[in-house]
């Protein structure tokens, strides 16, 4: 293609024909198109520096730099396009890969990555996040859910009740995300739900970004006495995959969108199998 | 016999604050795993004897627990299945259910016996890279769910012959 595109008849998610990156977000029935472009990257996790000892471990996120890396700058990609869904393959790296996904009737980009197992052969533990940029003047805000009920206002290097010396740009701005996180502006809200509680925040205005898997080398001396580096079965490392859900929409329309949505992550249909062909129902 | 107890028991456990936040040991965290899987065991056999008193029917259920990379050794062996999708919000949704399965066409129909459009597609390189050996499953069954609130529907899968000339799932070659 020459613009690599997926679409229904709500949503376009737009891709890079040469990165494969995605490149943008269309609301097709708000007429809304947004700029994303979205990446995987990673932070080095810090063995301990000059000003602090401190090192990252399992309580404790404290990458060396205040960018991270990206994992690839380009993605190398493949579409699947059916009369139900379509979705774009993007493979970033021999660990780390992404479906991104339309289902005919739906209002969100599903998101499917794959990530590890995080190699650790260079002697850096890592924390790996997936990312989203926009031109979005969000004004150093970003929003968090509490535990699935109330939403938190978030302000970078800002705390509501005490004067606050930010020691740590990317750390000392990362909050819990337990089912979503969104920005916005006067007219645009770019919400992502997750399926499992993780650390998220918006470190750059306009931009968005979940920590999806991390390996370090190091104990963070904080109790645990270990290093947060699961060999796994195969002694590699743990690979992970999980969902991560998108909506573009404006501000006033997006609460209902990613409530009702969330709700049906968090008490999703459960599918069971039998073996035969009768029926297991009955009118009534 | 089912119940909820053991999977209680469990998750009440895992309230700690090192397995909310995962800042526990190692085998702790196998420790966690294995209860909350042993509560789920038990927490099966309990859906599933209620679905077959909802039923009227008496099936051995299976529950495919390893979904997200495509591996349900009961949908990859059977050539006929029944699928049950239990909604349990209290309104009616749509969900979209993918079954790892070897055959590449199916027919799917609802409680009512209509048909219903389904589409097969084959597994990811990736998904078949992570399953590390377990599941065999060349590709995946897709169909949309419609179910009603704090309830369940039921269909029928049915592998078919595929005919001569007829399209195989769908085509994953790199563009």
């Amino acid at each position: 293609d020459q613009t690599p595109s997926i679409q229904n008849k709500h949503i376009r998610v737009r891709f890079d024909p040469v990165t494969g990156l995605i490149s943008g977000i269309d609301n097709l029935e708000k007429n809304l198109s947004l700029p994303v472009t979205h990446n995987f990257y990673w932070y080095t996790g810090s063995k301990g520096d000059y000003r602090s000892g401190q090192t990252s471990g399992a309580y404790i996120f404290r990458p060396v730099e205040g960018k991270p890396y990206p994992m690839a700058a380009n993605a190398s990609i493949y579409k699947v396009q059916t009369a139900m869904f379509e979705e774009i393959h993007q493979n970033f790296s021999s660990w780390c890969s992404q479906v991104v996904r339309l289902h005919r009737n739906q209002r969100m980009v599903e998101l499917e990555w794959t990530v590890g197992p995080i190699p650790l052969a260079d002697s850096r533990g890592k924390e790996i996040i997936s990312r989203f940029d926009t031109p979005l003047k969000t004004d150093g805000l970003f929003y968090t859910d509490s535990n699935g009920r109330e939403i938190l206002q978030r302000r970078r290097d800002y705390r509501p009740t005490w004067h606050f010396n930010q020691t740590e740009p990317v750390a000392g701005n990362y909050y819990p995300v337990n089912t979503r996180i969104f920005i916005r502006d006067g007219k645009f809200q770019l919400s992502v739900l997750t399926d499992r509680s993780q650390g998220g925040s918006s470190i750059e205005d306009g931009s968005l970004e979940l920590m999806v898997h991390r390996r370090l080398i190091f104990d963070d001396g904080r109790g645990v006495g270990e290093a947060l580096n699961e060999p796994g079965e195969d002694g590699k490392g743990l690979v992970v995959r999980g969902k991560h859900l998108l909506f573009l929409d404006t501000p006033s329309a997006s609460g209902q969108l990613h409530r009702l949505a969330a709700e049906q992550q968090y008490m999703a249909p459960l599918v069971v199998v039998a073996g035969g062909t009768g029926a297991a129902y009955r009118t009534s | 016999a089912g119940d909820s107890a053991t999977l209680k028991r469990a998750v009440a456990v895992a309230q700690h604050h090192d397995a909310v936040s995962g800042t526990e040991k190692q085998n702790v965290v196998y420790d966690y795993a294995k209860r909350l899987a042993g509560g789920w065991d038990k927490c099966q056999v309990l859906v599933a004897n209620a679905l077959s008193i909802l039923t009227g029917t008496k099936q051995n259920f299976a529950f495919c627990n390893n979904l997200n990379i495509s591996v349900c050794p009961q949908t990859e062996s059977l050539s006929a299945f029944t699928v049950t999708v239990y909604n349990p919000l209290g309104r009616p949704v749509s969900s979209v259910v993918r079954l790892p399965v070897n055959g590449s066409v199916y027919s799917v129909s609802d409680a009512r016996g209509q048909t219903v459009p389904n589409q097969v597609v084959a597994v990811s390189a990736v998904t078949r890279r992570v399953r590390n050996g377990r599941g065999y499953a060349v590709n995946e069954l897709v169909f949309e769910a419609s179910v009603p609130a704090v309830g369940f529907t039921t269909f029928t899968v049915s592998r078919q012959q595929p005919s001569t000339g007829a399209p195989g799932p769908s085509d994953q070659t790199p563009s």
